[in-house]
């Protein structure tokens, strides 16, 4: 039996959130929300349609493939999935999403890039642990780097990175480095987020709001 | 050549590029 409502339905999906609330608490507008829900729903519901993120869903959404696996992948999921409950809910997705935001502030994506580095969660970047992740890519890759190559990597990076020469990146150390290079928070925007209502028209017929700005 | 870890590693790894969320959409 379906929905004859798509309001009642929406406010049944376990994990849905009010887009009102939502936009008041992210970079994302109210209409930009409703969006993406529309996104939400679409990832959600490929493999099992449950309104939930599934991390074999997640996988699909982003390498077309639910069997790859990707030490990112698996470690944004993990960030993404705050609630720790092994799946995303759309206000996870919301939030989570809005540090990707163009207009999102450059200081929540410095913390959430070193999130994703700190792999233990120990509250540091340690040496071995961001030659693991090089270590990890190369294995996924068809380039041959030889592990005094990966060496010099490593330890250039650190002697550039780890200003208090203790063999890890604390958050400050994290902060001055990438304030100096940038670039290395390229992926942590997202343009197509401005554009996200564009992306799915689809989100006014299902729109809660009158005037949704 | 990458001089820089993490630059190799932004610059490599495709699950760190969420943009594909968006790709045939």
């Amino acid at each position: 039996m379906g929905c004859f409502h798509s309001k009642i339905c929406r406010f049944s999906t376990p994990g849905y959130e009010d887009p009102t609330l939502l936009a008041a608490e992210t970079a994302f507008t109210v209409s930009e929300v409703e969006a993406l829900y529309e996104l939400f729903k679409k990832i959600s519901s490929s493999i099992i349609d449950d309104g939930l993120i599934h991390k074999e869903e997640f996988q699909l959404a982003i390498f077309k493939n639910q069997n790859r696996r990707d030490l990112f992948a698996d470690r944004i999921f993990d960030l993404f999935d705050f609630k720790r409950n092994g799946v995303i809910g759309f206000g996870e997705f919301v939030r989570s999403l809005s540090v990707f935001h163009p207009n999102a502030p450059v200081a929540d994506k410095i913390a959430f890039a070193f999130r994703l580095y700190d792999l233990r969660q120990t509250g540091y970047i340690e040496r071995e642990e961001l030659k693991e992740m090089v270590l990890a890519l190369l294995n996924e890759s068809d380039l041959i780097l030889s592990d005094d190559i990966v060496e010099m990597i490593v330890d250039k990076t650190f002697d550039e990175a780890d200003k208090k020469s203790d063999g890890k990146i604390d958050e400050e150390e994290w902060k001055e480095f990438v304030l100096m290079k940038p670039s290395l928070l390229k992926n942590m925007t997202l343009p197509y987020l401005k554009d996200i209502t564009l992306a799915f028209p689809s989100f006014v017929m299902n729109s809660e709001v009158e005037d949704s700005e | 050549p990458f001089y820089n870890a993490f630059e190799f590693i932004s610059s490599m790894s495709s699950g760190f590029d969420l943009s594909s969320l968006f790709e045939g959409k």
